[in-house]
């Protein structure tokens, strides 16, 4: 464990403390995407497949329940809960993540460590999660108004992928065989996904002004 | 051969 990798378990932690927040707390979930909470739920329970079998330590074991449980709640909240489900808006949240799906699906049948049903799994997660943020993004577009929290929400989901790529760097310079494409080129390719809602973002922090996506 | 690769990362 480095400082890299541990700054981004709690970032990563801190982005779904804030949605669980926001909707547990305001019963709201307006401006956050079903579809990419659906995606994050995927990717969790298909990386997490091994959680009971391969024992690697206490704080991972209870990270990944931690991550499996909100990802899990908050679908159902966002589906079941009569006050939240209100707050959903269905009408623009209509990225088709089948698209998302099927394609790291088919990419992870090619591209894997070994093609063994695990293995292909945890390549189909890496894969999904990099594109997961999409329908998320698109719904900021079309919502006006960001409200802070869902800003916050999408600003540290990013920002806990940067923090994973200096650790990969870190790993890569002190430990021999650490040579991991897959997981290298996802994570470059979520955390490049966020580069314009980080542009936007720091600059309406900068100016002070609310938070807002041009169409 | 390389080391099997333990998923160790969250």
């Amino acid at each position: 464990m480095n400082i890299f990798r541990l700054a981004g378990d709690m970032t990563h932690l801190m982005s779904v403390l804030v949605l669980l927040l926001k909707i547990h707390t305001i019963k709201s979930c307006a401006g956050i995407s079903l579809k990419t909470q659906e995606l994050y739920a995927l990717v969790f329970a298909t990386r997490y497949l091994d959680i009971f079998t391969d024992f690697i330590s206490v704080y991972n074991t209870i990270m990944k329940l931690i991550f499996l449980g909100s990802s899990f709640s908050i679908v159902w909240y966002m589906r079941r809960h009569k006050l939240v489900r209100r707050s959903y808006d269905k009408e623009q949240d209509t990225f088709r993540h089948f698209f998302l799906v099927l394609p790291c699906l088919l990419l992870a049948l090619v591209m894997n460590e070994k093609f063994t049903f695990k293995e292909v799994m945890w390549a189909f997660s890496l894969y999904l999660e990099a594109v997961a943020i999409l329908p998320q993004l698109v719904l900021l577009q079309r919502t006006k108004n960001i409200d802070n929290l869902t800003g916050q929400y999408v600003f540290l989901l990013g920002a806990y992928r940067a923090f994973y790529i200096f650790n990969w760097i870190y790993r890569y310079f002190t430990e021999p065989h650490y040579v991991h494409w897959i997981t290298w080129i996802s994570g470059l390719v979520q955390t490049l996904l966020y580069a314009d809602f980080f542009y936007y973002y720091f600059n309406s922090w900068k100016n002070n002004v609310k938070l807002h996506l041009p169409a | 051969e390389e080391c099997f690769h333990v998923k160790d990362e969250l």
